[in-house]
């Protein structure tokens, strides 16, 4: 048995920012950095 | 005091629904291997970002259950605070009971104002869970919900529908050929090691070898500056003012593909796949991050790539699965 769950595909953050003129403001203060999402080196060690 | 939250999620676009408690509260999430909490606004919190979302209400569940544990989250620049609960979560009509999960209090900053999600569910290993909390995959595995200790993601680049996070199996409906396995070199992430990045057969990143994370809570295809700058440079993007990778739409039809070498196999992400179309606009699926890289490269296989390979998370033999979607 497989359950699976329907993603749908929505307008992103970055669009309604953009939409609403708020994103440069965003940037000028802010380096959005993706690897900030992830724990310390020490969780890269293989 | 942070005055930010959650920027990682900038460019997320996958959601789905989940409800928490009895009756049923409806929740949009993004399902992330890229973390490992369940977290929703709460009537705890006050902040205007909690305003414009749905809030769960502990007191409209006759299943809740309160804990005295904290819970605070790091996503970047800012954090996420709550406290923990225990509830029943539905997901794809399975009925996770006793489902440890994190009310939040407050999500300071005007970023999630605008979010179009509610929440997270994180489907990455305990061991990254902030709070010890259990993670929901593997609270439906110990409660025998799920018939195989695995769960697989198919992303579809179609605007409305196709795309699908799979509980406790396989459909191969969904991909081409056979899967090939891959270990996973860490169990934290979904982490493992990828043999090299080469465009025309010329190596231009990850020489050799480096760790790469696969994350369907990244929406882009992220790698260290510096060699994100040499693709973006020979794929003939530029940055713009919103720190977007512009490029011409043109490129698509003769740019070569970007092949990802994992465990032997080759996986080829061609142009259409690396440049996002969006109007008569075109920008680059690439972004640089900064990362300390003192123990070695590290790569993000967001959705630019899971788009082209269905992915199976294989917890029972910690080993991911690719196939061409």
């Amino acid at each position: 048995v497989v359950h699976k769950v329907p993603l749908v595909k929505k307008k992103s953050l970055r669009k309604n920012l953009i939409e609403k003129g708020l994103l440069q403001d965003y940037l000028k203060t802010h380096s959005p950095n993706p690897a900030s999402k992830y724990f310390p080196k020490d969780a890269f060690a293989s | 005091e942070s005055t930010e939250s959650l920027e990682n999620y900038l460019d997320t676009e996958y959601f789905g629904t989940i409800s928490i408690g009895t009756p049923p509260q409806e929740f949009t999430v993004i399902f992330d291997t890229g973390s490992s909490n369940l977290w929703v606004p709460s009537t705890y919190c006050h902040s205007l970002a909690c305003a414009l979302h749905k809030r769960f209400n502990p007191e409209d569940s006759s299943t809740y259950q309160a804990t005295s544990k904290t819970l605070s989250i790091t996503y970047g620049t800012g954090s996420m605070t709550g406290i923990l609960g225990y509830d029943t979560v539905k997901v794809a009509g399975i009925e996770d009971t006793n489902q440890i999960f994190g009310l939040s209090k407050t999500e300071p900053g005007l970023f999630f104002l605008f979010a179009p999600f509610d929440g997270i569910l994180g489907l990455a290993y305990p061991s990254i869970s902030a709070s010890d909390a259990t993670p929901v995959f593997d609270n439906m595995w110990n409660e025998g919900l799920v018939s195989q200790d695995l769960f697989s993601v198919y992303l579809s680049s179609d605007e409305q529908k196709g795309s699908v996070v799979m509980f406790g199996g396989i459909d191969s409906s969904y991909y081409t050929g056979s899967l090939n396995w891959v270990p996973v070199s860490h169990e934290g992430y979904w982490q493992i090691t990828m043999d090299s990045i080469t465009i025309n057969g010329e190596t231009i990143a990850c020489a050799d070898s480096c760790q790469a994370v696969v994350d369907t809570g990244t929406s882009l295809l992220a790698g260290p500056t510096s060699a994100i700058s040499s693709i973006q440079s020979y794929i003939g993007a530029s940055e713009n003012l919103l720190g977007e990778g512009t490029i011409s739409c043109s490129a698509i039809d003769s740019l070569p593909d970007v092949v990802f070498t994992i465990n032997g196999v080759q996986y080829p992400l061609p142009a259409s796949a690396y440049i996002l179309q969006e109007d008569d606009d075109c920008i680059s699926g690439f972004e640089g991050m900064n990362l300390d890289t003192s123990t070695g490269e590290l790569w993000i296989l967001g959705d630019v790539f899971i788009r082209q390979y269905f992915t199976v998370f294989d917890r029972a033999n910690n080993q991911v699965g690719f196939a061409a979607a």
